[in-house]
C-alpha cells in the first residue's frame, strides 16, 4: 500500500458517499444516470470473485463490501425506491450500455494476462470500469446544469483513478515484478474520458459560476 | 512468493 493507493481508495470512498449524501438528502437522483450506476454493480461483481477465496487484508475486504454494497444500494434506491425513482431522469439516460458491456467482455477475451476465468472476469471489469462513466458524461452534456453534488461526485469519481495512475508509477518504480499494463492502460482511457469534465469543472470552480458543460 | 500482482488493489 503506497499514499497514492490510499488516496485513490479514499477519493473513490468519498464520491460514493457525495452520491448516496445526494439522494438520501435530497430524496432526488436527478441528472444521475442510472445506467453508468448498473455497470458500477457489474465491474465490483466481476471484479471481487476473490473475495471469499483469496484473503489479503482486512481492509481490502472490507472496502470490496463496501463498494460493492454502496454501489447496490444505489441501484436499488434509483429502481426501487417510491421517492427516489420518480426523480430519475429516465429520457435522459439513453446511453445504450449494453454495447460497453458487450465490448468490455469481447476485449476481455482478447487481451488478458492468463486465459482463466478470474483472469477473464477481472480485465473485464478493468476494461468496464473504463468506460462505465460516459452513460453519466453523456447525461450531464444533456441535462446542461450540474448540480453541485452530482457534479463533485463525477470530480472524485475521476480524480480516483488518477491517483491510481500515480500508484502504478510508483510500484513500476519500487516493484521489478510488478505486472501492471492492463490496468495502467486502461486507467489513462478512464481518466481521460474525464478531462474534458475536468476543464470544465476547473473554470466553474474558478469563476465561481455552476458548472455549465457545452451541450 | 509470487510476485506481487495487481490483484492486490481495489
Amino acid at each position: 500500500m503506497n499514499i497514492f493507493r490510499f488516496a485513490g481508495d479514499m477519493t473513490h470512498l468519498i464520491s460514493i458517499v457525495v452520491l448516496l449524501l445526494k439522494i438520501y438528502a435530497t430524496k432526488s437522483c436527478s441528472g444521475i444516470s442510472l445506467k453508468t450506476q448498473e455497470l458500477y454493480v457489474i465491474v465490483f461483481l466481476a471484479r471481487y470473485l476473490d473475495l471469499f477465496t483469496d484473503f489479503i487484508s482486512v481492509y481490502n475486504t472490507v472496502m470490496k463490501l463496501v463498494f460493492i454494497g454502496s454501489s447496490l444500494a444505489i441501484v436499488w434506491c434509483m429502481r426501487m425506491h417510491r421517492a427516489v425513482k420518480r426523480t430519475y431522469d429516465k429520457e435522459l439516460d439513453t446511453f445504450r450500455h449494453y454495447f460497453l458491456v458487450l465490448g468490455s467482455f469481447v476485449l476481455a477475451l482478447l487481451l488478458h494476462e492468463k486465459f482463466t476465468f478470474q483472469e477473464i472476469f477481472w480485465a473485464f471489469s478493468i476494461y468496464l470500469e473504463a468506460v462505465a462513466i460516459l452513460p453519466q458524461l453523456v447525461m450531464l452534456q444533456r441535462s446542461g446544469n450540474v448540480d453541485n453534488l452530482t457534479g463533485q461526485y463525477v470530480f472524485f469519481l475521476g480524480a480516483y483513478r488518477a491517483f491510481y495512475i500515480l500508484n502504478w508509477i510508483y510500484r513500476f518504480f519500487t516493484e521489478p515484478h510488478f505486472s501492471r499494463w492492463i490496468a495502467c492502460l486502461s486507467g489513462l482511457v478512464q481518466t481521460a474520458f474525464y478531462a474534458d469534465f475536468f476543464y470544465y469543472y476547473f473554470i466553474s470552480w474558478k469563476n465561481n459560476a455552476k458548472l455549465q458543460l457545452p451541450a | 512468493g509470487a510476485p506481487p500482482s495487481i490483484k492486490d488493489e481495489l
